[in-house]
């Protein structure tokens, strides 16, 4: 574990609290694409199966479940919560996220560490995870008016992708040169994803006004 | 076989 990993974790667990606040406090996920949310629940449960067969440590498995039970009580709430799912946006949050998983699983029986089951899901998750948030993406430039939590919520989710390359890079010169071309790709795709977001979120953060990201 | 690397990151 070095402090790239850690942080990275934490601004992952901090967006997702973000965006738990969000649900909770305001009642309302206006402006929060279920399909990102669905997509993400899926990137956890395809990647987090080692949870019960193999234990690495109390922080890993903790942090699994976390992440877990937090996608899909968003996902839940977005869907069956009474007063939640009446705001959701549902004609606004058109993306159609089933080619993103379709798309990331047809690369993951291509392109994969080893042709076996876990290792399949393993990389489908790494895959499905770099454009998972593109739903959300295309429904913040379709929102005009971002609300702040959901912007938090986004910038934190980009930030910790981030954290994860500083930590592979950290890793690649200490601990030998493990070939881990995978999530290196995909997390220098999922980042840049990012890239126009950061840089509109820096914007209306140095004038000092409301985010928004043109059409 | 050599092991398969432990997929120890979140």
């Amino acid at each position: 574990m070095n402090a790239f990993r850690f942080l990275g974790d934490m601004t992952h667990l901090f967006s997702v609290l973000v965006l738990l606040l969000k649900i909770y406090a305001t009642k309302s996920c206006s402006g929060v694409s279920r399909k990102t949310q669905e997509l993400y629940m899926v990137v956890f449960v395809a990647r987090y199966m080692d949870l019960f067969t193999d234990y690495i440590s109390l922080y890993n498995s903790v942090m699994k479940v976390v992440f877990i039970t937090s996608s899909a009580a968003i996902v839940w709430c977005m869907r069956r919560h009474p007063q939640v799912r009446r705001t959701y946006d549902r004609d606004q949050d058109t993306f159609r996220h089933v080619v993103l998983v379709a798309a990331s699983f047809v690369l993951a029986l291509i392109f994969n560490e080893r042709f076996t089951f876990r290792e399949i899901c393993w990389a489908f998750s790494i895959y499905l995870e770099a454009v998972a948030i593109l739903p959300q993406l295309v429904l913040l430039q379709r929102s005009r008016n971002v609300d702040n939590l959901t912007g938090q919520y986004v910038l934190f989710l980009g930030a910790y992708r981030a954290f994860y390359i500083l930590n592979w890079i950290y890793r690649y010169f200490t601990e030998g040169h493990t070939s881990r071309w995978i999530p290196w790709i995909a997390g220098l795709v999922q980042t840049a994803l990012y890239a126009d977001f950061f840089y509109y979120y820096f914007l209306s953060w140095k004038n000092n006004v409301k985010l928004e990201l043109p059409a | 076989a050599t092991p398969e690397p432990v997929k120890d990151e979140l």
